[in-house]
């Protein structure tokens, strides 16, 4: 494992925690859009369908499954706890993310690596990844004044993505063999999402003022 | 080769 993809995974596992902390220790999910908690719940339980057939390492299956938990757990906060689920802004979080996923599986049912049940799963997932983030993105411009820990966990998301981009560049060149079309394509369109929240929030952090989007 | 099928990426 190379230096790019652990630092990428470290910040996928802070963005869980931001979002975890904000949501145990101050009770609140303003600003989090349960449309793209949905949608990531969906991406890693159809991508870690090969948890029962695959062993690749320890290291892989403890952060497969602290991120099959923490998403399953954070919409089931969302939806259910009786404190948190009131802070919820319901009425701007309108992105009808239903509509995302048919596209995703008739693309993976052409595109995929092998027409296997898990190789057309895995394919579904990195396309329906590259877009889940769309309607939290949708929620921040709504949103007039996002709040700190919204904003890093929406960071830590976006440099994720970035690193596993870099991942992906020096494993081609030190790997043979090394070649996945399907996750790099996905990959980048995902990360070419977040380049106008990184313009944004990078502005606000050097005028040091909050962050706000344009309408 | 066998790498090139796995999925060792998360």
């Amino acid at each position: 494992m190379n230096i790019f993809r652990l630092a990428g995974d470290m910040t996928h596992l802070f963005s869980v925690l931001v979002l975890l902390l904000k949501i145990h220790t101050i009770k609140s999910c303003a600003g989090i859009s349960l449309k793209t908690q949905e949608l990531y719940a969906i991406v890693f339980t159809t991508r870690y369908l090969d948890l029962f057939t695959t062993y690749i390492s320890l290291y892989n299956t403890i952060m497969k499954l602290i991120f099959l938990g923490s998403s399953i757990s954070i919409v089931w906060y969302m939806r259910h706890h009786k404190v948190v689920r009131r802070s919820y802004d319901k009425d701007q979080d309108t992105f009808r993310h239903y509509l995302l996923m048919l596209p995703c599986l008739l693309l993976a049912l052409l595109i995929n690596e092998k027409f296997t049940f898990l190789e057309v799963m895995w394919a579904f997932s990195l396309y329906l990844e590259a877009v889940a983030i769309l309607p939290q993105l949708v929620l921040l411009q709504r949103t007039r004044n996002i709040d700190n820990l919204t904003g890093q966990y929406v960071l830590l998301l976006g440099a994720y993505r970035a690193l596993y981009v870099l991942n992906w560049i020096y494993r081609y060149f030190t790997e043979e063999n090394y070649v996945h079309w399907i996750t790099w394509v996905s990959g980048i369109v995902q990360t070419l999402l977040y380049a106008d929240f990184f313009y944004y929030y990078f502005q606000s952090w050097k005028n040091n003022v909050k962050l706000q989007l344009p309408a | 080769s066998v790498e090139k099928d796995v999925h060792d990426e998360l």
